[in-house]
């Protein structure tokens, strides 16, 4: 899971 | 907020004055095409509840913004497509794309639309601000509009400082394209507030 980097923001 | 605030401030306005003079619809088409390339993780990927909900109130007012001013009477008998003529499918959604293409973190279909999106969102305002120096004479609550749409982007950046000293918060993608579009609304915002300060109607040169 952590090596995609999951955009947070809107 | 800010930016939901902007939403909002502008479907009061179209229900109210059942007019969309002055409204550039073309921004509102770059901004829903912004929302359905930086979104599409709402099919696989869930962060949290608010993330979500906020993604699904900004396509869907978007969309209904767009509705109302295109086929919606009476506000759609006011729309001029016309005037409001700015061609952002080559000049803004062409370069939004190479741009995305080239700078992409990895070359993966969500990040290239990720960071095409922000390539296009940091240009999108200027259907509106081209159609408003063509009319000169801005509407009071069009330009609160504007100016709401100018801020949320430069409360991004207060956050993005924020995140940077305190998680180390790096992206740099997001902070140029924030940086440009900030800077786009810089001459609106002195006409604003100087129109605020001496309490005349807001005309841009």
């Amino acid at each position: 899971e952590e090596d995609y980097k999951a955009h947070d923001e809107l | 907020m800010l930016h939901l605030m902007s939403i909002l401030l502008l479907l009061w306005k179209l229900k109210k004055s059942k007019s969309c003079v002055g409204i550039s619809c073309r921004m509102q088409e770059c901004y829903a095409i912004v929302f359905c390339l930086r979104y599409l993780d709402l099919f696989y990927q869930f962060i949290s509840v608010y993330n979500t909900a906020m993604k699904v109130v900004f396509i869907s007012s978007t969309f209904y913004l767009i509705f109302l001013m295109r086929f919606q009477p009476p506000v759609s008998a006011t729309y001029d497509r016309t005037a409001d003529s700015f061609p952002y499918e080559q000049y803004l959604l062409g370069p939004a794309a190479v741009l995305g293409f080239i700078s992409a973190e990895e070359w993966s279909i969500p990040e290239i639309f990720w960071t095409a999106s922000i390539w296009l969102e940091s240009v999108s305002i200027l259907p509106q601000l081209i159609l408003l120096q063509q009319l000169r004479e801005v509407e009071n609550l069009t330009a609160e509009f504007v100016a709401t749409m100018g801020a949320y982007r430069f409360f991004y950046i207060l956050n993005w400082i924020y995140r940077y000293f305190a998680e180390g918060y790096v992206n740099w993608i997001g902070w140029l394209g924030g940086i440009v579009q900030t800077g786009l609304y810089v001459d609106f915002f002195y006409y604003y507030a100087m129109s605020k300060w001496y309490g005349q109607k807001l005309v841009l040169p």
